[in-house]
């Protein structure tokens, strides 16, 4: 399934 | 990391920093400073780091969301406990009834995320809040009118943050294959609209004191 984009912004 | 990413988190800090020192250093009351938009601020940080200890991204990244975390905490702790500055704080002026802003970004939360799972659904929530955060202080700045604690640098490092993470966003974009991130984009343009929107009322209140100011 496709993940979440990992959350790298603030 | 971008330089426009990286020079937008380091203006909103600013904004951040500006505050509390506003605030704090100067033992200045806190007229003219919503409260309550700045508890919705903490806690935007709170419900969007919470992945602080299940993903590491980068040092940068794990440090300034602790620094962002507590900057914001430590201006709430301020206005609501520092014996000076509570005094101050005009709290039948900052009325806004927040609960409902709350229950509509976690409603909207619930029903517009990227994957349904406690940490990005308060993900989202976060998102939502940020863009609607700044209302409290529009609608007490267009009762007050009172511009004095809210400085100019505020104001400018916060538009500059705006500004600087929608061309962080459209540089993504062109650059990143597949960089999709619709519901911080779409609700930072909300935000950025909201920003404007309470610009121009700092800028009335700015020029109407100014003014006012003059004959004395």
């Amino acid at each position: 399934e496709d993940e979440a984009p990992t959350k790298d912004e603030l | 990391m971008n330089i426009f990413r990286f020079a937008g988190d380091m203006t909103h800090l600013m904004s951040i920093l500006i505050l509390l020192l506003k605030i704090y250093a100067t033992k200045s009351c806190a007229v003219g400073i919503s409260l309550k938009t700045q508890e919705l601020y903490a806690l935007v940080f709170l419900t969007r780091y919470l992945d602080q200890f299940t993903d590491y991204v980068s040092l940068y990244n794990s440090v300034m969301k602790v620094v962002f975390i507590a900057s914001s905490l430590a201006i709430v702790w301020c206005m609501r406990r520092h014996p000076l500055v509570r005094k101050s704080y005009d709290k039948d002026l900052d009325t806004f009834r927040h609960q409902y802003v709350l229950l509509a970004c976690f409603v909207l939360a619930l029903l517009l995320h990227e994957i349904f799972t406690f940490q990005e659904v308060f993900w989202a929530f976060s998102i939502y809040l940020e863009a609607v955060a700044i209302l409290p202080q529009l609608v007490l700045l267009q009762r007050s009118g009172n511009v004095d604690n809210l400085t100019g640098q505020y104001v400018l490092f916060l538009g500059a943050y705006r500004g600087l993470y929608i061309i962080n966003w459209i540089y993504r974009y062109f650059t990143e294959d597949h960089f999709t991130r619709w519901i911080a984009c779409v609700s930072g343009l909300v935000q950025t609209a909201l920003y404007a929107d309470f610009f121009y009322y700092y800028y009335l209140s700015w020029k109407t004191n100014t003014k006012l100011k003059l004959p004395a």
